[in-house]
């Protein structure tokens, strides 16, 4: 009856205000770090500029951008047991050699959890290609975009295509490349560092003439910096492997 | 479900928020911008075991048991969480990467008594 001194629960005495307070927002960060499989908080080196970070999560599936730039997370209502992982991952980009016109190489980096094999749902690579510019009176420009997967090892130069894709040219704008299979071999490969080289050449140019319309390298518009979304999930196999221990 | 007051004596749910840049974490927490880490506290009584609504725990099996078999025991209730919602996270991890996922059971909703 009443209530009584003291924690109301275990009945431990009644903690300092602030020092209840500190305790309270170190569980809250502790929980949050567990829950997320991080040993500690990540550490930011480098901001992704904020335009890049408001096109790559309007293309993420289900956040949405308000006007106002700030995030609006759908709420879950129904409790799914699995939820996954949603990953977008902004490239590194080599310099290009504007004058060859030689592929661009493009990198992106996975972290991989040591104990966890991880299944790609679905995986997509977003490019921005510009439109082209060349005076065109017959029918609507097209590019034919390229994208290749670099071959593994320092100084290896072989590489493997990918996909080929025919782009409208007539607008520059956002266009995606769908490398599942590829992302899932390389989640396989325990590999960290995913290398893409990519071309957007003008239909109708010789080889080796002719503009490169995707917007790479470093002195691209960082808006437009090229990213891979990926929706990814703890594999099964890796729960079944516990439980039969 | 109660939400606690200031002084606490039944079983309830008690709301406590930290704001992320309140712990200078809104670098690399992009949304949300705050955790709602509610948690229960407060007694349970006899009378009021199992309300407002039986929490589905290993204990409240054994408890139900004892009380079933009329083992007068020392055992009391707890106030434990009966209702919880995920969080929707998007972050950046140590790779520049953003990272959206939905953490589950990370919201405590209503408490209630084993």
């Amino acid at each position: 009856a009443g209530t009584t001194p003291g924690c109301a629960s275990c009945g431990m005495p009644l903690m300092e205000k602030d020092s209840e307070q500190r305790l309270l927002v170190e569980i809250a960060k502790q929980q949050i770090l567990n829950k997320l499989h991080l040993k500690e908080r990540p550490n930011i080196t480098s901001t992704v500029p904020r335009a890049a970070l408001l096109t790559a999560l309007r293309k993420l599936h289900k956040g949405r951008v308000r006007p106002d730039g700030t995030i609006e997370l759908e709420n879950k209502i129904k409790e799914t047991k699995d939820p996954g992982y949603e990953i977008v991952s902004f490239a590194e980009m080599d310099e290009m050699n504007t004058t060859t016109g030689t592929p661009s190489g493009l990198t992106f980096q996975f972290l991989q959890e040591r104990d966890h094999s991880i299944q790609v749902l679905q995986s997509a690579l977003w490019l921005y290609v510009h439109s082209s510019d060349t005076p065109n009176r017959g029918p609507r420009p097209t590019a034919t975009a390229h994208i290749y997967l670099s071959g593994s090892g320092e100084g290896s130069s072989n590489r493997t295509v990918l996909l080929e894709k025919i782009l409208d040219a007539q607008q520059s704008n956002w266009h995606t490349f769908p490398i599942t299979h590829t992302l899932q071999a390389f989640m396989d490969g325990g590999k960290r560092r995913l290398q893409l080289e990519v071309t957007c050449k003008e239909a109708g140019s010789e080889p080796g003439q002719g503009q490169n319309l995707c917007e790479l390298g470093k002195s691209m518009d960082m808006a437009h910096q090229p990213f891979v979304v990926a929706q990814v999930r703890l594999r099964d196999d890796s729960k079944h492997i516990l439980q039969r221990r | 479900s109660l939400r606690c007051g200031d002084n606490v004596s039944v079983c309830c749910k008690k709301d406590f928020y930290v704001k992320f840049k309140d712990i200078q974490w809104q670098d690399w927490i992009i949304a949300p911008e705050g955790y709602h880490m509610n948690y229960c506290m407060g007694q349970c009584p006899q009378a009021l075991a199992g309300s407002p609504g039986i929490a589905s725990s290993f204990h409240a099996t054994v408890f139900s048991q004892l009380k079933a078999n009329g083992i007068n025991s020392a055992v009391s209730s707890c106030c434990v969480p009966i209702q919880r919602r995920p969080l929707s996270m998007v972050y950046f991890n140590s790779q520049h990467s953003i990272v959206k996922t939905d953490v589950p059971d990370m919201i405590v909703e209503s408490c209630g008594c084993t």
